[in-house]
């Protein structure tokens, strides 16, 4: 055999042609032909062509080839000519169907004996045939056989009569692993069906619905994967039409989530943030907008709305991203901690902290910035979470971590100097992506957005810069004046910025800055109330 | 310059590898573009395959007209009082289908309740006597096959009085 | 400054779930009629 693919036993396709010849016309049968896919089955079986073995392999590649060949054989070209994207082919699925149909047999079949036959299997066959599709044929290759072929499965594998109960959420996983090996950053070409079949209604709903939200980082890692390969066209504001396509269609399952799911959006926001370039900000904000389904948020234009008397303003949100992590991965997690317990104002930390923000020249080459975005991510929010923690600690229970805590006790805290640290030292583009980082926890009525809140509103009275004001500013209005939705926490800030006269926000000179500045401050005065 | 950092496509970035892929990516998403799936790629017809198939003159229409699938059509044919019985054709004679299912779901409508022991559809003929969490009692239509001598033959709907429905059986 | 989400075909104030009907993320239709139907094993 030759050393990189081993080659085929002579004859070998045609037997499999003719066994799928076979096949097809037992699935001709009318009325039903159990029996008769269930003698073939074994047969197969006898064979030697379902032990698990390379041939196993070879024999599910010649079929997918045939299968595949067949459909995009068919495919009649439109005798308009020139196709426009939508107009499309009309392909024949009867092969993969049929393909598809077998697959489904001998899974079902297999269910009796203990060696339920891996569907994993026959699905990392799928992926690397896929994957080497892709790459040999490039821009000729065609992605529809593989929705089709993947729909039947999810359709017969997950319908209601499973091939064994309670093994329906081994299969979603299964193909949720399998779509992660087909993500867009793998198989550019497979993104479109990629998404279709991700956010299908018999695949993502059926992972996040039940089996006590086990399935919740199968989805999460799915749409990292999109958000990754999306990730460098967005920073742009100009988008190629198809990277158009593909985000208006990842703002459609974003909806979806926030009506359906909110829960997991609220919970997993941390790790979308981190993916999601900050020039995003409508995809961003549909993130930030989530709140859980059964609460019920007040207006925030409500006069003299008591937020710190909310009774969910005290607990905390629920974070099922690993907030340390890119701490951790930088080493710096220690040295945090060390300065959040100690305060030690000798210590080097502060002085050295926007240095270790910085991306090496490589780096900052490939990721758009010059700074580590996850990091500071990781820094502003694991800091607050701590200084929360101390300040609930302090304060006698049932205060909020509020305003009615004496502000003494609440400026003691070592995550206000960092804070400080950073808005002082930054550079414009480091504060802004440190400022968008206290922003992306304004969100749904929680301890984070009350103390994010008073930590914008604070760093805005006490800096003696207007710069800083205006970039805060800035901030807050690029977030308010795209299209909805805007999170809760962005608006009660913003309102209290522009009301409260402690902020003195109407004489700063930078709302003035230019005739079309003045007018939007005022729409916005007005809409705010 | 305050704001959204746009992307400092500088030379570095083009000439670095990342920037490689992403153009390669785009190029094959650009293809892609012009072969997205397509609704009907999902759509599974729903064919009806007759359990026992008769060769029947050409001149019958061979396969299901479209309409059998629609379920508007359902919704029409159940609003006349023939209609039910069509509806009960359907149920017990198209098993397993889309038609039976859109029968029974016309059925339940006109709140007829199938019975999963006696595999009967029953509907309430008067308010029930007697209704518990368990139960209810009362009078009931049904649709039933008379099992009369060979000519009397047939399905038909009769009265049952003092009948008792057992919440666990309805389906 | 984003677009106007409520053009992409969801109906953001339905009661009912969207995924239900969700019919891909390249039309702004949902899904025809009853997507998949299943008969109770009761019916057979």
């Amino acid at each position: 055999y030759s050393n990189i693919e081993p080659l085929e036993p002579d004859g070998f396709r045609e037997q499999v042609s003719k066994l799928f010849a076979e096949w097809y016309r037992i699935c001709e049968l009318p009325g039903g032909s159990d029996a008769a896919s269930t003698h073939y089955i074994s047969q197969l079986h006898q064979n030697g062509l379902l032990k698990g073995d390379e041939m196993t392999d070879r024999f599910f590649r010649v079929l997918m080839e045939l299968s595949v060949a067949h459909c995009l054989s068919s495919e009649v070209i439109n005798s308009s000519g020139l196709q426009s994207p939508h107009q499309m082919q009309n392909l024949s699925f009867l092969a993969i169907d049929i393909y598809a149909k077998l697959v489904f047999s001998i899974l079902k079949v297999e269910q009796g004996s203990s060696k339920l036959f891996p569907l994993s299997k026959i699905l990392s066959i799928t992926v690397k045939f896929i994957q080497k599709d892709s790459e040999e044929k490039k821009n000729s290759f065609n992605a529809r056989p593989y929705f089709r072929l993947f729909i039947s499965w999810l359709r017969d594998l997950l319908s209601p009569e499973p091939i064994g109960d309670g093994v329906n959420f081994q299969i979603l996983t299964a193909f949720a692993g399998a779509f992660h090996n087909l993500q867009p950053l793998k198989v550019p070409g497979f993104s479109y069906v990629w998404l279709s079949l991700v956010s299908h209604r018999n695949f993502m709903p059926r992972l996040l619905i039940g089996n006590a939200q086990k399935g919740w980082p199968h989805v999460q890692r799915l749409l990292v994967d999109l958000f990754q390969f999306l990730e460098p066209y967005l920073r742009n504001a100009e988008l190629a039409v198809p990277v158009h396509l593909l985000y208006k269609g990842t703002l459609r399952v974003l909806l979806v989530l926030l009506h359906d799911f909110p829960e997991f959006l609220c919970d997993y926001h941390f790790t979308f943030c981190d993916v999601i370039p900050p020039s995003c900000i409508q995809m961003r904000n549909i993130i930030l907008s989530a709140f859980p389904l059964n609460m019920r948020l007040p207006d925030p234009s409500t006069p003299n709305l008591k937020i710190d008397l909310l009774p969910e303003i005290r607990e905390p949100p629920h974070i099922l991203s690993e907030v340390d992590a890119a701490l951790k991965l930088k080493l710096m997690k220690t040295d945090v901690d060390e300065y959040l317990k100690t305060r030690q104002q000798g210590s080097s930390f502060l002085a050295e902290l926007k240095q270790r923000l910085l991306l090496s020249p490589s780096e900052a080459a490939s990721s758009g910035t010059r700074y580590n975005v996850p990091l500071i991510n990781s820094l502003v929010l694991y800091a607050g979470m701590q200084a929360i923690q101390q300040l609930q600690a302090r304060t006698p229970h049932g205060q909020s971590a509020g305003n009615t805590v004496p502000l003494a006790v609440f400026l003691v805290d070592a995550a206000l100097d960092i804070y400080q640290t950073l808005i002082l030292d930054l550079d414009t583009e480091g504060r802004y992506l440190f400022l968008n980082a206290v922003a992306n926890q304004l969100r749904y009525p929680n301890n984070h957005t009350h103390y994010f809140s008073f930590v914008l509103l604070y760093l805005f009275a006490e800096s003696n810069q207007e710069i800083i004001q205006e970039q805060i500013t800035r901030v807050l209005l690029e977030r308010l004046i795209v299209n909805r939705p805007h999170p809760w926490g962005l608006l009660i800030t913003f309102i209290e910025l522009i009301k409260n006269p402690r902020y003195n926000f109407w004489n700063r000179s930078f709302i003035r800055c230019a005739p079309e500045i003045e007018k939007l401050f005022e729409s916005v005065a007005r809409s705010c109330g | 310059d305050l704001g959204a950092i746009g992307d400092n496509l500088t030379g570095s970035a083009i000439n670095s590898g990342a920037m490689h892929n992403q153009l390669y990516n785009l190029q094959m998403l650009e293809a892609a573009y012009h072969k997205l799936p397509q609704p009907k790629d999902s759509e599974r017809a729903r064919t009806y395959i007759p359990r026992h198939p008769a060769a029947t003159p050409p001149s019958y229409p061979q396969v299901q007209l479209p309409m059998a699938s629609n379920p508007a059509f359902w919704e029409r044919l159940s609003m006349h009082s023939y209609g039910t019985d069509t509806m009960f054709f359907a149920f017990y004679y198209q098993q397993n289908t889309y038609q039976q299912y859109l029968a029974a779901k016309e059925l339940k409508k006109h709140s007829w309740r199938y019975h999963r022991k006696y595999n009967t559809w029953f509907q309430r003929h008067e308010e029930p006597k007697v209704t518990t969490d368990e139960y209810e009692q009362g009078t009931y239509v049904y649709f039933d096959f008379h099992v009369g001598n060979e000519d009397k033959q047939g399905w038909c709907q009769r009265i049952k009085t003092e009948f008792t429905f057992e919440y666990n059986y309805l389906e | 400054l984003g677009i106007d989400l409520t053009t992409l075909g969801l109906n953001l104030n339905s009661t009912e779930n969207l995924n239900k009907t969700f019919g891909s993320p390249w039309s702004d239709e949902p899904a025809k009629g009853d997507p998949e139907f299943n008969v109770p094993k009761c019916y057979y």
